[in-house]
């Protein structure tokens, strides 16, 4: 027998080491919460395959991370969600991409790869193949937080800013203003 | 995005990852994890997750990358992740987390920060933001 292994994520970027030590607490709290679901479930002998699901269920659960409830917004003010799972052993893989209404993701990217003769379903197909599966969904609300509504107003406005800063320069015709709300990356 | 790679008793790896997005991204825009091979990738000698800019993150192929320099160049885990964190993917937009089938694990970001946690049956248990 070998040994297991867990490691997780909550996003990366430009993070301010001047965090409220509250808000860093809050984080740590909900990261290791995770890590001991999917140690639990190791020491329980859990296959990879469903450690994996159930951490990401729960990050996905935890609205300070971007994904499921708490996803940040697209320009109009949408959910678009995006999730992928694959074995390692038998390079068997699923992918959706376009979700609005689905609370866990990642389960119905396993479904896909469990399920389906395909790797990737997106958009109206995916939503229309969770339907099938009688996953969980739920109302935009649910997946939108104050927190994602006040950083796509703050980008937004960014952008305008930085866009009309670049026509004053009179940089020519091309401007682009969603080339210049791309920089800096700010995180997730 | 969130991610999380797991060996289990058996040597068996898997990677998943689920993601939002990115704030302001355009509708329709596609890529940041589930692209198989870039953000989310396993093997029988690995799984990878990234989070990031899904953009550098599938110009670098980062999670293949990982595989292959492990496959065909026979380096360790921590060497592959490291080479693909400092030197295939561009600065300031990527972080990965990676477990091996003999139960390593290895976690790297070249941005300021990556939430993050890790454990193996060793006793190891770590929870982390910064370097």
């Amino acid at each position: 027998m070998g040994k297991w292994a867990i490691v997780l994520h909550g996003g990366a970027g430009v993070i301010s080491k001047s965090m409220p030590p509250e808000k860093k607490e809050e984080v740590e709290r909900a990261l290791a919460h995770c890590l001991d679901l999917g140690v639990t479930a190791l020491k329980g002998s859990s296959s990879a395959m469903d450690v994996a699901e159930l951490v990401v269920r729960a990050l996905e659960d935890n609205p300070l991370f971007n994904a499921g409830r708490g996803s940040v917004l697209t320009t109009h003010g949408t959910i678009e969600m995006e999730a992928s799972i694959m074995n390692g052993c038998t390079k068997q893989c699923g992918a959706v991409s376009g979700l609005t209404t689905v609370v866990n993701p990642i389960s119905l990217a396993r479904l896909v790869m469990e399920k389906t003769p395909h790797i990737y379903l997106a958009f109206a197909g995916a939503e229309a193949f969770a339907r099938q599966q009688g996953v969980p969904t739920a109302e935009t609300e649910y997946f939108m937080t104050d927190k994602s509504i006040d950083q796509l107003k703050a980008v937004q406005s960014k952008e305008e800013a930085s866009c009309m800063a670049a026509l004053k320069q009179e940089t020519g015709p091309d401007v682009f203003c969603g080339e210049l709300a791309d920089k800096p990356f700010s995180g997730e | 995005t969130v991610g999380c790679v797991v060996v289990d008793k058996l040597g068996h790896c898997v990677a998943a990852t689920s993601t939002g997005g990115r704030t302001n991204k355009m509708v329709g825009r596609i890529g940041d994890t589930p692209l198989i091979g870039a953000g989310n990738y396993s093997n029988q000698l690995c799984a990878v997750s990234a989070t990031g800019i899904g953009e550098a993150i599938i110009r670098g192929m980062a999670g293949h990358t990982v595989g292959a320099l492990m496959e065909f160049k026979g380096m360790s885990l921590a060497a592959a992740v490291n080479e693909v964190v400092e030197n295939r993917v561009e600065r300031g937009t990527t972080g990965l987390i990676a477990v091996s089938s003999s139960g390593e694990f290895a976690m790297a970001f070249n941005t300021t920060g990556m939430y993050r946690a890790a454990a193996d049956e060793d006793g190891h248990y770590e929870v982390a933001i910064w370097h």
